[in-house]
């Protein structure tokens, strides 16, 4: 199934 | 200061329910272009993206930036005490700490202010780049929200394939599997009813049917809805806000261990 992904792996803090 | 009259208050009434249950306290951006949002939930798997753009207000004014500070649950509750045609106006002061809400019903005969307290909020802002996404569907709202919630009472996570020949929803669990395939559908009637597909390349991923079931509390905001798809990148699913701009909700896909 995988794991859970974050959004702040995908798209940066700005 | 600010000051936003929007006739039809529903809608502000559907975007809180639609998002108070994923993000907590957030800040409104005001700017003289409109009403923004951007939060995270908890958990920093989804994201919560909102414009209510000012030519969407009957008025619209705001005389310098500003970051209204505001927990979710308390302006649903608020926003409960509006009827569903009244007119709602947002209004706050450039230094204060509250925002007042005002609600006309549709013959005047009756005007209620509400105030609420503001909070402050250190928001983290995510940087989202335009992407050229590999499959974009536009899918009846309703027919989303169905499907949803059909496969969360069989498994936790679905996998999401698009096709040139559709869109599919797939789960499985301990009682069985489920898959659902809606295809290109361009022939129907009514617009709102239509399925299209804009695929660039096949794509497949796995997601956390918690949240998108979340997202579906925005069904009411628009009879479709698009999901916007690529490889090792967050689902987008977007309602269009008529006239006003939309709410966006980012989900990052499950990840290959």
């Amino acid at each position: 199934k995988g794991a859970q992904g974050r959004l702040d792996t995908f798209f940066k803090i700005t | 200061m600010f000051e936003g009259r929007l006739l039809q208050g529903s809608l502000l009434k559907k975007v809180l329910e639609a998002i108070k249950d994923l993000v907590t306290d957030t800040n409104f951006d005001c700017s003289e272009t409109g009403i923004a949002l951007q939060a995270m939930d908890s958990s920093h798997v989804a994201l919560v993206s909102l414009l209510l753009k000012d030519t969407g207000f009957d008025h619209f004014r705001c005389d310098r930036n500003l970051a209204l500070g505001i927990n979710l649950q308390n302006m649903s509750k608020m926003l409960k005490c509006a009827g569903n045609d009244d007119i709602i106006t947002l209004k706050a002061e450039d230094e204060g700490d509250t925002i007042t809400f005002m609600f006309e019903s549709p013959n005047q005969d009756k005007i209620s202010d509400f105030e609420m307290k503001l909070m402050d909020i250190d928001s983290e802002h995510l940087g989202i780049p335009d992407t050229d996404y590999q499959a974009i569907v536009t899918m009846p709202s309703a027919e989303f929200q169905r499907i949803v919630r059909d496969l969360s009472s069989i498994g936790d996570t679905a996998v999401i394939g698009v096709t040139k020949e559709g869109i599919s929803f797939s789960t499985g669990g301990d009682i069985g599997k489920a898959n659902i395939v809606c295809r290109q559908n361009t022939n129907v009637d009514k617009e709102e009813d239509q399925t299209t597909v804009e695929i660039h390349e096949p794509v497949s991923l796995t997601f956390a049917l918690r949240y998108l079931n979340s997202f579906t509390k925005a069904t009411a905001l628009s009879p479709q809805v698009t999901l916007s798809l690529s490889k090792e990148l967050p689902i987008v699913v977007e309602y269009k806000i008529e006239k006003m701009g939309f709410l966006r909700f980012y989900l990052a896909p499950k990840i290959e261990e």
